[in-house]
């Protein structure tokens, strides 16, 4: 499974 | 979105509302770190930079903005606002910007989990969010002097990161695939720099008396 793109914290 | 996240959002809001109130109610910063203030822009610049290509969610975008327009709005009422900027401490809040830029910047472009403009940028505002408090601890160190919200405000910020590491703990154990070294570690040192304010804040707090630092 490939880790998802970009940072979804602030 | 788990409930340490989310919380860690809200004091993280709270904290800045509450400078941010603070400054416009009274028209005064007396007691805050200009330096601080203005690392805390620039990590939200260079953290937010792709705001309006790469989108998560409404909550992130409407977060964001707000962390964006409230950390320039108390930089602009510091420097620019005809009363409150005559009660900044200058002479107190003398710590240099580039002691942490510099190795942040440095560290960014050695370690990061990817070599692109953006990539590094972001993993610069993680280092340089880890330890842009520290102008704003050493002038309270300094002054001695912490109003109530000052106080609730370093404390707000404190517990933001310490409801992070939670989330953090609470991801690695429900999500696959969720290992972020460079976060984690700056957050837990940007975490640990609280720890000998809250010591004193709970001491004050259980005494009930007026929050002061040992010289």
């Amino acid at each position: 499974k490939e880790e998802p793109q970009g940072h979804d914290e602030l | 979105m788990n409930i340490f996240r989310l919380a860690g959002d809200m004091t993280h809001l709270a904290s800045v509302l509450v400078l941010l109130l603070k400054i416009h109610t009274i028209k005064s910063c007396s007691g805050v770190s200009l330096k601080t203030q203005e690392l805390y822009a620039l990590v939200f610049a260079t953290r937010y930079l792709d705001i309006f290509v790469t989108y998560v969610s409404f909550y992130n975008t409407v977060m964001k903005l707000i962390f964006l327009g409230s950390s320039f709005s108390i930089v602009w009422y510091i420097r620019r606002h005809r009363v409150v900027r005559r009660s900044y401490d200058k002479d107190q809040d003398t710590f240099r910007h580039l002691f942490l830029l510099l190795p942040c910047l440095v560290l960014a472009l050695v370690i990061n989990e990817k070599f692109t403009f953006k990539e590094v940028m972001w993993t610069f505002s993680i280092y340089l969010e880890a330890v842009a408090i520290l102008p704003q601890l050493v002038l309270l160190q300094r002054t001695r002097n912490i109003d109530n919200l000052t106080g609730q405000y370093v404390f707000l910020l404190g517990a933001y990161r310490a409801l992070y590491i939670l989330n953090w703990i609470y991801r690695y154990f429900t999500e696959e695939h969720y290992v972020h070294w460079i976060t984690w570690i700056a957050g837990i040192i940007q975490t640990l720099l609280y720890a000998d304010f809250f010591y004193y804040y709970f001491q004050s707090w259980k005494n009930s008396v007026k929050l002061e630092l040992p010289a």
